[in-house]
């Protein structure tokens, strides 16, 4: 399909000038009300001045969620997508021209809630990291097979609401393993902060050294 | 666009076929994991014997859901939808030659897990019934605008999580007036059945009666 050909183009395009600012791209993905907002804002607080840090959002319409990243000093810019369900390689390449890619320091690309056509539009990012919540059951990767498949990293999040669901992690996991035989999978909290020392260590090892 | 006009004058002779055999059809949306299959296995044993009943299930892959409403003994057939991210007019029509609509019952049409395209394509439903789980946020309406703005129901589930949760249901019920002026809103749980009694109470007034 020539969409997705021209999106690649575009997205060799932004990755290369990544690159070239030694900014590490992360695109994080989910259905709606994951935790991907909340989980940046706990990320960025974490992260804290040792790092230039800044965020795209993509939704179809609000400037909500970047009014919640810009409340914790990080620059954002909100893209809206109208009726479209997916942020692409393009609208990237136009949000750099207000939002300059931190110098070796990392981007975060909130994505669009969807789970389906997200996983197909390579924005030039580093890494994709899909956040499932324990509240949607074990059984998304199966059926929403594409965005587990093309993840690098799943988080799987709200962690704190276990002691009242049925949720069996071991279950999702297995689940995930059938799409995406060596995805990494860390167990989290956005409103706790249970497992953000292994998140923001994957974040750490997974960023470019400067030569 | 096209797409839509097509999609438009199929949906209307589905509406026509449903109108001749008395069947009463929901298209049932929400974002991935809000309870929707949970919501129809307890309504449809709900509903007993006193009515005919079937039901399509939309996904990208598996037959999980279509398995979990047979499991019920009702009759239900899977669509997968592969790349696709909605479900249209014409694979209803398609599905309704080996699923005859119930004639002066109810079809139940459970969409893809996706709270952005499937707004735009009418199936030839009676009523458009929106799921979210209070774990989702307050925000939803705001950020997903079309979805909320073409519900004719919305069922706010898992209420039976709201003590373990910040969440507030005015909040939502507010932002959800924004998009939707008079939309009705039941709150329900699919896991305890708190709203059942509404909810089957909504499904019967809304049902044609037979002349
Ligand atoms: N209990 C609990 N709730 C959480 C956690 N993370 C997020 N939430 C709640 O989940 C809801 C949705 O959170 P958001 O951060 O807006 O989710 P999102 O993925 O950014 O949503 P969209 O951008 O609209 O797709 C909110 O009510 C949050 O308070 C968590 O770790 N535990
Ligand atoms: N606590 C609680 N959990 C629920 C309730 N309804 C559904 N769930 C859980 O929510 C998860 C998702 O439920 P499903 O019924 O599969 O959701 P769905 O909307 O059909 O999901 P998709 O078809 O994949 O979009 C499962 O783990 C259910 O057990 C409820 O009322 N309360
Ligand atoms: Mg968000
Ligand atoms: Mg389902």
């Amino acid at each position: 399909r020539d969409i997705l050909s021209r999106n690649d183009e575009q997205a060799a395009r932004n990755r290369r000038r990544f690159e070239q600012s030694g900014t590490f791209v992360v695109n994080l993905m989910s259905g709606p009300g994951s935790g991907k907002t909340t989980l940046l804002v706990r990320t960025l607080k974490e992260l804290g001045r040792r790092l230039p840090l800044a965020v795209i959002e993509g939704d179809q319409q609000t400037t909500i969620d970047a009014d919640r990243i810009r409340d914790t000093g990080v620059p954002a810019l909100q893209v809206n997508t109208g009726k479209g369900c997916h942020l692409d390689a393009t609208m990237i390449d136009r949000a750099l021209t207000t939002l300059p890619a931190p110098k070796g320091g990392v981007l975060f690309v909130e994505n669009v809630g969807n789970l389906v056509c997200p996983a197909g539009f390579d924005l030039g990012e580093a890494q994709k990291v899909v956040v499932i919540s324990v509240t949607e059951g074990e059984d998304k990767p199966l059926k929403y097979p594409d965005m587990f498949a093309a993840a690098d990293l799943v988080l799987v999040n709200k962690a704190d609401l276990l002691p009242h669901l049925d949720f069996e992690v071991g279950a999702l996991e297995r689940n995930l393993r059938r799409v995406n035989h060596d995805v990494q999978v860390l167990i989290v909290s956005a409103r706790t902060g249970e497992g953000f020392a292994a998140w923001l260590g994957w974040l750490e090892a997974h960023r470019p050294k400067a030569a």
